[in-house]
């Protein structure tokens, strides 16, 4: 299972950030909990874009997709030095 | 950079340019493989304290500390979450967990972008010179995204993110992926949230050139960097036993070959691989190439290699030359043996001498470094080309600099060719590429932050785009590498970068953050996709008229729909532009110069009066296009004139 996840970017509409969470890695972090026990975030962003990347399942990622405040679950992509 | 400083007038103008102490206030993030603190181009003798606005750091990890830092090198980060997620732990035998650089390529950017001046800089005495960073008193920040296994995109993000809250100015990139569309091009999502902060992103167009639809990193909020050639070279001749002398260029420093000519063998005829004319690793038969010189062609796999696999076969020395992919483009390496690089013309007569005579000979000649050379800069072949894939209503690139055989600072861990087998180091090192260029434009644009503190991203972009220039002092047109002829605005957008009239462009073409938003309606995003964008819930009015016709670009990409075109008729477009007066009052005129078969471009008004500073005047061009076959293209300019400044604009007609 481990093998087939991989790394997505989330972004995330930050005004819809229910009330009951006061900061929002937290949020972000419920979020990604549950869809995924053991997953773990590897950025909390919050100046480039609004969200975090982790690593998912394709079955996960679909999953956090449709979750509120999602905006969208983005694979990661490999950039070269030209 | 030992050239490109007098090159583009730098040295002839430095009165010209802001005073250090303002320089000195921009900050420029250089997104790469990391630093080599210890290069002298790093150096911070002269500089005063690290700016107030610097929120950044020097990070710890291998064998690199926050003493690394100084004034000149003021923030030092690595992020490489993303790539031990995908690729397993660093293994820091191999490459450093810090910032520093393994590889050669971040520390050649960071110093052509912002290095110090550093007097008696060469490569092996090639290139020789005092080199120097575009704005030798900007602050250098670097963000190490690129290991040896690549770049990936959470941690290219996580370094925007940072470099964002820690306050640079200028932002460098000379990296490149796919042709995603915005919303999901991690480098122009960043870059867009960078924009509104008012940071000037400066981007690599890529070397996929010289095919069409070939750019990376256009996003229209990205300054897209393209590279010409300097007026400088370094020949090598190919001397073959018939008497002949091809040229070739060369960078090779080392025990020369013996004074007299050698025995020749092309490579296909020395290997029992499908493939030996391309000098793979193992490729060649050590007993038909020993003690001669070795012709490979080249392509696959690296130039350098190439090389390496010839002095491991026992050969004396290559001649590399090029085929129909790379054409007369040459790129000189500093190869492990004597070798020379020959274009495809020359590469072609010299097979044919191999294959005619019965007992072929030849000698390489080194020359050594030479300047002067006309005409420069000419488009390089492997420079990224227009049309825009993804939205062909933005001209991309947006100009060209610098990018062919460009000295500049380089990593102590790894040799100028960048083989695990190459035990040479070297403080400096002369490669190629848009990635060269890109930091050329950073540089500069933080030259212009520097002068024009006020000055918008669009503002400093457009100062360098509309005073780019698109001939050579003797009135003919750049020329493009790869085809030999004129090239065109997809070849070199608006032109070379021309720093010193782009620091008084008397106009420019600027851009808001609600401008780039309305672009985004204009391309029917969703209201998720523009949120994403622009981290903010946006909604396009309904009730408005988005056009990418109105959208406040300092160029012009016309598409001619030639299915609305049946039975000889013509189509109109209209583009409406506003331009911003940055200097006193002045009349500017209009003038339309180009290739005008087949279109028709009018201007109204003009002429604009401009009375004061900050003044704004709107116009509107009117280009109407006959019938014309499918995949034609035109091209013009349109230039507003005061009789001293001249705001140039490039004007590309494509029927599609």
């Amino acid at each position: 299972q481990k093998q087939d996840k991989k790394t997505y970017i989330v972004h995330m509409a930050k005004s819809q950030m229910p009330a009951s969470f006061e900061q929002h890695v937290h949020w972000y972090d419920s979020s990604l909990k549950s869809v995924s026990g053991s997953a773990q975030m590897l950025y909390f962003y919050d100046n480039a874009i609004h969200g975090f990347s982790t690593r998912l399942t394709p079955e996960e990622a679909e999953l956090l997709e449709n979750q509120p405040g999602i905006l969208s679950v983005l694979p990661e992509l490999r950039y070269e030095l030209h | 950079t030992t050239r490109s400083p007098e090159f583009l007038g730098l040295d002839k103008s430095a009165d010209m340019f802001p005073q250090s102490d303002s320089v000195g206030d921009v900050i420029i993030g250089v997104l790469d493989t990391g630093v080599w603190p210890e290069s002298k181009s790093f150096a911070d003798t002269g500089l005063g304290p690290v700016p107030a606005t610097w929120k950044g750091q020097c990070e710890s990890g291998t064998n690199f500390t926050s003493a690394n830092c100084n004034r000149k090198l003021i923030g030092a980060r690595f992020f490489g979450n993303g790539y031990e997620a995908t690729l397993g732990p660093i293994d820091e035998s191999k490459e450093s967990k810090s910032p520093r650089d393994d590889d050669g390529h971040g520390t050649h950017t960071a110093s052509t972008a912002g290095g110090s001046v550093v007097e008696g800089a060469s490569l092996f005495g090639y290139a020789a010179g005092t080199a120097r960073g575009m704005a030798t008193h900007a602050r250098v920040a670097v963000y190490k995204v690129c290991w040896l296994g690549g770049c990936f995109s959470s941690d290219i993000l996580a370094a925007m993110d940072k470099a964002i809250a820690d306050g640079v100015n200028v932002l460098s990139m000379s990296l490149g992926g796919g042709m995603s569309d915005y919303y999901k091009d991690s480098v122009a999502i960043g870059a867009f949230a960078a924009m509104e902060k008012g940071i000037l992103v400066s981007c690599s167009a890529g070397n996929a050139g010289p095919t069409s639809y070939s750019l990376s990193n256009v996003a229209p909020w990205i300054t897209t960097v393209g590279a010409g050639t300097l007026d400088r070279d370094f020949p090598a001749f190919v001397s073959l036993g018939n008497g002949r002398n091809y040229s070739g260029v060369s960078l090779f420093k080392g025990s020369n070959l013996p004074g007299k000519l050698l025995p020749f063998v092309y490579a296909g005829n020395a290997s029992n691989s499908t493939n030996g004319n391309l000098c793979m690793m193992d490729s060649l038969i050590p007993e038909k190439v020993a003690g001669k010189l070795v012709l490979c062609d080249r392509g696959v796999n690296a130039r350098v290699q190439k090389g390496a696999v010839v002095k491991e076969a026992g050969g004396l020395g290559m001649v590399l030359a090029n085929t129909a992919a790379n054409g007369e483009e040459l790129v000189a390496d500093a190869h492990l043996l004597p070798a020379t690089s020959v274009g495809q013309k020359n590469g072609d007569l010299i097979k044919s001498y191999l294959s005619s005579d019965s007992n072929p000979t030849a000698t390489i000649l080194f020359e050594g470094t030479k300047v002067g050379i006309q005409p420069s800069p000419v488009v390089a072949a492997f420079s990224s080309r227009g049309p825009n894939s993804i939205t062909p209503d933005i001209l991309k690139p947006d100009l060209i600099a610098p990018g062919v055989n460009i000295l500049a600072g380089w990593s102590g861990s790894v040799g100028p060719t960048g083989l695990s087998t190459d035990p040479r180091r070297v403080e400096f090192n002369i490669i190629s590429g848009t990635s060269m260029s890109c930091p050329h434009v950073s540089g500069l644009a933080a030259l212009l932050k520097a002068a024009h503190p006020d000055w918008s991203p669009a503002a400093i972009r457009s100062a360098l785009m509309t005073t780019a220039y698109v001939a050579y002092k003797n009135g003919q047109k750049l020329k493009d590498t790869a085809s030999g002829k004129d090239s065109t605005p997809f070849d070199h957008g608006a032109g070379h970068v021309d720093p010193v009239s782009a620091l008084d462009p008397g106009l420019v073409y600027d851009l808001t953050s609600e401008d780039y938003l309305s672009f985004l309606c204009a391309l029917n995003y969703t209201a998720s996709q523009i949120t994403s964008l622009a981290r903010r819930r946006f909604s396009c009015d309904s009730n408005k008229k988005y056009s990418l016709n109105d959208f406040n670009y300092p160029s012009f990409a016309v598409n001619f729909d030639t299915t609305q075109m049946i039975n000889g008729g013509s189509s109109v477009a209209k583009y409406t532009r506003t331009l911003t007066n940055v200097v006193g009052a002045g009349t500017y005129k209009a003038s339309i110069s180009g290739q005008l078969t087949g279109v028709k471009i009018s201007v109204n008004p003009q002429v604009l009066n401009f009375s004061q500073a900050k003044e704004k005047k709107t116009f509107t061009v009117t280009v109407t296009g006959s019938s014309l076959p499918i995949n034609t293209n035109a091209f013009a300019r349109l230039e507003w004139s005061d009789g001293k400044h001249v705001v140039g604009s490039p004007i590309a007609v494509s029927w599609t």
